[in-house]
């Protein structure tokens, strides 16, 4: 499903480059649950970004279901990334004075899909998350897991065939974090194809298969058996 | 040092009523090294922003260093919180499109610092977190984990007597993670309070007390011994 192939990203800063990603190989087959770990700085959200073709690779070839994204145009990444890709973003990118209900409504609004269809799978994202009660709060009104449980809402609400979380547990506590853990399991069982960017090991524990990174290269890619 | 009655804190959103805080009684001894833990919209951040003069009670008093915080002006307020406490927001609260080192140096600025200081002093915090190499990149073009360590320098450059932390670590790798709270140990070696908000029991592990809320009320409160 996902072939990325000796890609590299850096970013210029004046006369300094960095190398936030460099030589990645990793293919993810239809189905998968990966956790991506690393140190702060290794690149994690950088190939996510790639991945979910937010942004493009300066070296080697990143394939999305049989497509070079390279060939695809602006309007079809955006298609792509809006139909098939869910994001939990590090930052969890909420809309500000919107309440949780409208932000949860987004991919939906984006889908094309009808109004009273759009607030019932809405309203059953949050409630899926603990948030039943908060659809009217505004991303300002929200504590910081509540926030991040609105993200995780927005992204599951379009049952997406790919997920791509970024720390999705970051700011939750045991309960909320187990809690979104097996909902993620459960879209994985399925069928979703599953990655998760974490520094946790208890979130790694859901994850099927660890790949690590360390200053923007794959240092290590383990199945686990019997996960 | 602090010293909350049955404080109070209720957000009203249309007719209903959230009781973010409900009778919290709580001290604070000058020197101490405190986790406040709890679930998810339990009331932490609340607060923690009630004990930096970021918001008042509904109910309930708070006295800091021997002064009730409703007879200080609002100028009053933002001077004790300039000059006497380090702010470690949840959301980083880093000014955009503004480099890493100046976002240090805001509270030398606000302190009167004059420049050759503020950027001796603003580079000495920015290199204790290990980002003396991401001086002059600006929060957009920093990792999550970076941003946090941004929010923590900024929060402890001016050497404040009470530094209030809000998941400092939460999006730190476990090396970042063990440096960030050696830093703060030290601090508070030195005599400094710290008060930590955080849902990780590896965090709380370097506190000498834990409180715990719930539901907006403080339901245990444990000084450990040989910590
Ligand atoms: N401005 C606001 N308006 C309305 N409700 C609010 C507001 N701020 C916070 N709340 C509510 O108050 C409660 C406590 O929020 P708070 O941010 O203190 O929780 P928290 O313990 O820090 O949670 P977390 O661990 O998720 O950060 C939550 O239920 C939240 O929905
Ligand atoms: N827009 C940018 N401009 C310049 N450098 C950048 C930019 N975005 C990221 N970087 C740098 O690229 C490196 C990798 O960043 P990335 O955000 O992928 O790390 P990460 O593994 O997600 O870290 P964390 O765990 O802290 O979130 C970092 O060193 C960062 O400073
Ligand atoms: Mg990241
Ligand atoms: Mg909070």
């Amino acid at each position: 499903m996902i072939a990325l192939r000796e890609v590299g990203k850096t970013f210029h800063l004046g006369d300094t480059a960095v190398h936030a990603l460099r030589d990645v190989t990793l293919a993810v087959r239809e189905g998968d649950l990966l956790a991506i770990m690393g140190p702060s700085g290794s690149g994690k959200s950088t190939l996510m970004n790639i991945i979910g073709c937010l942004d493009l690779p300066d070296h080697g070839r990143y394939v999305l279901e049989g497509v070079d994204v390279r060939r695809l145009t602006e309007s079809e990444q955006a298609s792509i990334r809006n139909r098939r890709i869910g994001f939990v973003f590090q930052g969890f990118n909420l809309i500000a004075r919107t309440p949780a209900l409208e932000n949860v409504e987004l991919p939906l609004v984006y889908a094309g899909v009808a109004r009273r269809e759009r607030r019932r799978l809405a309203t059953e994202a949050l409630e899926s998350v603990g948030l039943g009660d908060r659809l009217d709060h505004q991303p300002s009104e929200l504590s910081g897991g509540q926030q991040q449980r609105v993200a995780i809402a927005r992204a599951i609400v379009t049952d997406p065939a790919l997920l791509l979380a970024d720390e999705p547990t970051g700011a939750l506590d045991s309960v909320s974090t187990a809690s979104v853990l097996e909902l993620f399991s459960e879209l994985n069982a399925q069928g979703r194809t599953v990655v998760l960017i974490t520094h946790e090991e208890e979130v790694s524990r859901y994850a099927k298969r660890v790949v690590r990174l360390h200053d923007g290269r794959v240092v290590s890619d383990e199945r686990r058996t019997g996960a």
